[in-house]
């Protein structure tokens, strides 16, 4: 474990506990756009299969938990919290996301690292994760004003992954036959398409201005 | 090599 990927665990704990923390306490969903965070759950799903098979430490099965539970649990406030799904904006959330889960699970399958079932789930999850913040950038640019809590999560969910590619780049340089092509491809893609989403929050954050995507 | 793919990371 090395200082990027703690920290990059950090910030992705973070998002989570932002994104509960607006939902949990302002019973609100507005801005959130559930496509994601289903394909999120699915991500999750798909990559954690091993955890009751391969025990790493603690710490990554508890952190697996948490990642679990509380993607499941947000999706479950937005679909069926008596006041919370009244927030939901299903009219802009249109994005198809199954059109992502298709080309995913296709590549995952023709381009993996050893073909077992849980090794192409694993890297239909890597896949997936990729792109699954899409209909979240969509809704953002659909919906005129972005509230603090939602600009924060997305700047966090992307951050974390940025925070990986460090990651990598010391584990490259300091393991032994550390070579992952497939997870470095997939977390670059990933972090870039977060860029613009962090130009505008930066620009945001030093004109001191609310956070609008240009449509 | 018959090293099952481990994934230490989230």
């Amino acid at each position: 474990m090395n200082i990027f990927r703690l920290a990059g665990d950090m910030t992705h704990l973070a998002s989570v506990l932002v994104l509960l923390l607006k939902i949990h306490t302002i019973k609100s969903c507005a801005g959130v756009s559930l496509k994601t965070q289903e394909l999120y759950a699915l991500v999750f799903a798909t990559r954690y299969l091993d955890i009751v098979t391969d025990f790493i430490s603690v710490y990554n099965t508890v952190m697996k938990l948490i990642f679990l539970g509380s993607s499941f649990s947000i999706v479950w406030y937005i679909r069926h919290h008596r006041v919370v799904r009244r927030s939901y904006d299903k009219d802009q959330d249109t994005f198809r996301h199954y059109l992502l889960m298709i080309p995913c699970m296709l590549l995952a399958l023709f381009v993996h690292e050893k073909f077992t079932f849980k090794e192409v789930m694993w890297t239909f999850s890597l896949y997936l994760e990729a792109v699954a913040i899409l209909p979240q950038l969509v809704l953002l640019q659909r919906t005129r004003n972005i509230d603090n809590l939602t600009g924060q999560y997305v700047f966090l969910l992307g951050a974390y992954r940025g925070l990986y590619i460090f990651n990598w780049i010391y584990r490259y340089f300091t393991e032994p036959h550390f070579v992952h092509w497939i997870t470095w491809i997939a977390g670059v893609v990933q972090t870039l398409l977060y860029a613009d989403f962090f130009y505008y929050y930066f620009e945001s954050w030093k004109n001191n201005v609310r956070l609008q995507l240009p449509a | 090599e018959g090293t099952t793919l481990k994934h230490d990371e989230l």
